[in-house]
């Protein structure tokens, strides 16, 4: 069976958030190291890869491999009935028909409990390879939120192009063109606002944007979002939680010019 | 016009 106790609702609810827009059916897949996900968009462009550690809950017991297969709109249903404060713990049996949330106030001694019905989702995995990328950027969350907000504004994708000058990301609409460059910057102060770029050879990529806000929905789980990025390889978003879990998308690149 | 890749294509069933 499976019992996994999250101090605060607040994560699963900020995880679901940052998803669901992307995609709607996917299989929670639990074992002993913890609860990952990993599912793609209905147009196969992008992929989510989501890690929660068994770390980040206090306790955890998973027994066996458990595939909780939840529609994603109804697990924000249910979330929605929790405050962001709440202890939340998810059970499923063995072989589960449901699974079981269970949010309890800290302050108060109201208890909420509900079940949501599990789906047979049959979900292509794919085998995500190790990849020693060309150029790493780490930057405040907000920044790269609001760098890809402004530039679709002008167009439909941006170009991300990292040399040792710095992060250049550029777009070319119909009223014009624009872009944003950002050199390393340390703030002793604020590490949260540091930037940093990590590079081995000059990168250069295309990628839709609508994707790239979308995945800025996970902004408010981590002030620093990293960026790998290699020649002809889909991008990697990353968001670090807590306990070495994480959330990860990726964005296959546009092709041809 | 530029093309939009597939993810499918870069990484490997598992």
């Amino acid at each position: 069976m499976l019992e996994a106790r999250l101090e605060q609702a607040n994560l699963l609810k900020k995880v679901v958030d940052a998803i669901k827009d992307l995609v709607q059916d996917c299989n929670f897949d639990c074992n002993d190291s913890g609860i990952a996900l990993q599912a793609m968009d209905n147009s196969h462009v992008a992929l989510v890869s989501m890690m929660l550690k068994s770390e980040s809950f206090s306790p955890f017991r998973c027994d066996r491999n458990i595939a909780l297969g939840i529609n994603l709109t109804s697990l924000t249903k249910v979330l929605r009935a929790a405050q962001n404060e709440d202890i939340l713990t998810l059970k499923a049996e063995d072989a589960p028909d449901v699974v079981n949330l269970v949010f309890e106030s800290a302050e108060s001694d109201r208890i909420s409990e509900y079940d949501i019905k599990l789906m047979d989702i049959d979900q292509e995995h794919l085998g995500i390879p190790e990849t020693e990328y060309a150029a790493t950027i780490s930057m405040p969350s907000a920044e790269f939120q609001r760098i890809c907000r402004d530039l679709m504004a002008l167009s439909e994708s941006v170009s991300i192009e990292c040399s040792k000058e710095g992060v250049k990301f550029a777009c070319q609409g119909d009223i014009g063109s624009g872009s944003v460059t950002l050199r390393s910057h340390t703030n002793v102060d604020k590490p949260e606002m540091n930037v940093e770029i990590d590079l081995t050879e000059p990168v250069s990529l295309t990628f839709s944007l609508k994707y790239l806000v979308g995945f800025c929905k996970a902004s408010s789980l981590s002030g620093q979002v990293k960026l790998c990025l290699s020649n002809e390889v889909p991008l990697l978003v990353e968001y670090a939680l807590a306990n070495n879990s994480y959330l990860r998308f990726y964005l296959a690149p546009k092709i041809g010019d | 016009p530029i093309g939009q890749g597939s993810i499918k294509s870069f990484f490997t069933h598992s």
